[in-house]
């Protein structure tokens, strides 16, 4: 799992049994008490700039806990915090594969001005996500994001919180960072980007024990790209997600078929989703990714679906091998 | 691509956890993607002089991660963001 913090958003991606959307009361009352951002409207629902919350279907939907175990549910609890949020599911209703978005409408009013041309600078008009969610990973693949390392068992059977906040010393003997940087070179998972403009690149992964692999890379201070993985048989799993703007970090040398390429190098999974978000449908970006089909060998495109979202469009495409 | 360096340049890593942690139960791939925009760029938050989302303090952040069933194992920070690395 993952957590990107800037300014004035943050990105939380959580696996397995998490319970993602169990923060938000306590993450609005932090952000009122420190920061003294009143998000509230009359109703006394959050009103932030834009929420975005999605997930592909659960492959063990029951499992989960509380609300997370049904779709409708965390809509639900959701709609209680927030106000103008949208609910869609995207992909085929009949099939475990299909994806699940809900978001609110953009509040325009924390735009700083009040001319219409104020939109323009501020909002981040190049913003853009890429996700591949892989199922199925070739087992040849997925072995390499396994690692049984030893667990070292806890101390008294009571684990310390209360010493490890504040640490920096980064010591290099941690086996789970250290197994994780050399799964990332083994797999070339730190150049699914050509960095031509030679930008500054920060690197964080570790090795789960017995298996799965998690990380976190940052181009040019700002953009990021992580990947979680959990490779055993008969679920095997890997997500990859980016808001690397891919043609000015490779000054035009790369386009986001080609990351796509070679994340799919990586695993050769039997299926995977591709779902890409930008401002306006005349992004470049977007326009290259609608004919991505015919350029990614060895797969056939069973969904292709553009939702015009506000001040968004979504692009969701979903591959199987041939 | 990377260097060795990546491993001793962390703002924070919890050693005792990443020794500890075992993932044995970890048997669900999909994850749940959570993205709020509290406002639409840093600008307009310079503008009003006010604090971010950076002065968070790591324990407030940590508290926060314990209702989604999560820990941090390292982070990473940069002059614009702050990336943690999670449990589970």
């Amino acid at each position: 799992s993952s957590l990107f913090v800037y300014d004035h958003k943050i990105t939380l991606k959580t696996c397995g049994t998490t319970t993602t959307l169990f923060c938000l009361e306590e993450l609005f009352k932090i952000i009122e008490v420190e920061l003294g951002w009143i998000m509230t409207n009359e109703q006394g629902k959050y009103e932030p700039f834009k929420v975005f919350y999605s997930r592909r279907s659960f492959m063990f939907p029951l499992k989960q806990r509380s609300i997370h175990k049904n779709w409708n549910d965390e809509v639900d609890y959701l709609n209680k915090f927030f106000a103008n949020g949208r609910s869609y599911l995207v992909g085929r209703n009949d099939k475990e594969n299909h994806w699940n978005l809900y978001v609110t409408d953009t509040n325009k009013k924390l735009r700083h001005g009040s001319s219409p041309d104020s939109e323009k600078d501020d909002d981040e008009d190049d913003d853009e996500t890429l996700e591949i969610l892989m199922t199925g990973l070739n087992s040849n693949c997925s072995q390499q994001f396994v690692c049984n390392r030893e667990i070292k068992p806890i101390a008294n059977g009571v684990k310390d919180t209360t010493t490890n906040i504040n640490k920096t010393d980064g010591d290099a003997d941690d086996e789970g960072h250290l197994l994780g940087y050399n799964m990332t070179k083994k797999t070339k998972l730190d150049k699914i980007y050509e960095n031509n403009s030679g930008v500054s690149f920060h690197h964080d992964a570790f090795a789960f024990s017995p298996c799965g692999y998690s990380s976190n890379m940052i181009l040019d201070e700002q953009y990021y790209y992580t990947l979680h993985i959990t490779p055993e048989k008969g679920w095997s799993y890997a997500s990859f997600e980016s808001n690397v703007p891919v043609k000015s970090i490779s000054l035009n040398k790369q386009d986001n078929i080609d990351v796509m390429r070679r994340v799919i190098n990586v695993f050769n999974p039997k299926e995977f989703c591709m779902t890409f978000f930008c401002k306006g449908s005349s992004s470049t970006s977007f326009i290259k990714l609608m004919n991505v089909v015919e350029q990614i060998p060895n797969y056939s495109k069973r969904d292709k679906i553009v939702y015009d979202l506000e001040d968004y469009q979504l692009l969701y495409i979903r591959f199987e091998l041939k | 691509t990377i260097t060795i360096k990546e491993l001793t340049n962390h703002s924070y890593i919890d050693h005792q956890l990443s020794a500890t942690l075992d993932s044995t139960e970890a048997f669900e791939g999909p994850e749940k993607l959570l993205e709020i925009w509290f406002y639409p760029n840093k600008k307009c938050l310079s503008e009003k002089n006010t604090k971010t989302l950076r002065n968070i303090e790591v324990n407030k952040w940590v508290q926060i991660l314990k209702l989604v069933q999560c820990e941090v194992l390292s982070i990473k920070s940069t002059s614009d963001m702050d990336a943690f690395l999670l449990s589970e």
